[in-house]
């Protein structure tokens, strides 16, 4: 899958 | 995003900001730890490297900028304010935190989700965060005197890592494929470490007595 940086939290 | 979490981010901006009014308004840090406020603006640095790469939301790139501002002023404060770093017991305040960055700069390139360059420093900041706040509690046993407002500092920094544990529960029975081990273990390790401060402060609420951590 794309390289994305998935980390939605603080 | 749901209550658990919201409830966390709020805590951990209170906590925040009860720490800056304090510095601010009475122009003194006596019973805080530098090392755990640099710590601190670490753990965000690292953190938050993706804030101009990916955008979340509002509410997201707000708190982030929140947060690496108010961490990195209070560290300012600490070391270069005339007045404020005068009340920094520095003698105190020995926790050789640069020995808690190693470990967790190590135990980042070990276990991490992905073998990337700001994969690898997020994990940093998450295993930093979980023991930033040991030299503070060290300090803290040592001076016996705790002011109500870095107790209160302290209590609400450790509250918010107890919401997010709540989150992660909610946010596994209710979002398919979200597992997160390394930061549920990271965040529980970090919860447990308040413990002791935990009961402490609760039996000084209790007994409405000053709080005062054993030696």
């Amino acid at each position: 899958e794309e390289e994305y940086f998935d980390h939605d939290e603080l | 995003m749901n209550i658990f979490r919201l409830a966390g981010d709020m805590t951990h901006l209170a906590s925040v900001l009860v720490l800056l009014l304090k510095i601010h308004t009475i122009k003194s840090c006596a019973g805080v730890s530098l090392k755990t406020q640099e710590l601190y603006a670490i753990v965000f640095a690292t953190r938050y490297l993706d804030i101009l790469t990916s955008f979340v939301s509002i509410y997201n790139t707000l708190m982030k900028l929140i947060f690496l501002g108010s961490s990195f002023s209070i560290v300012w404060y600490m070391k270069y304010h005339k007045t404020v770093r005068r009340t920094y017991d520095r003698d105190q305040d020995t926790f050789r935190h640069w020995f808690l960055m190693l470990p967790c700069l190590l135990l980042a390139l070990l276990i991490h989700e992905k073998f990337t360059f700001f994969e690898v420093l997020w994990t940093f900041s998450l295993y930093l965060e979980a023991v930033a706040i040991l030299p503070q509690l060290v300090l803290l046993q040592r001076t016996r005197n705790i002011d109500n407002l870095t107790g209160q500092y302290i209590f609400l920094l450790g509250g918010y890592r107890g919401f997010y544990i709540l989150n992660w529960i909610y946010r596994y029975f209710t979002e398919p494929h979200y597992v997160h081990w390394i930061t549920w273990i990271a965040g529980l390790v970090q919860t447990l470490l308040y413990a002791d401060f935990f009961y402490y402060y609760f039996l000084s609420w209790k007994n409405n007595k000053k709080l005062q951590l054993p030696a």
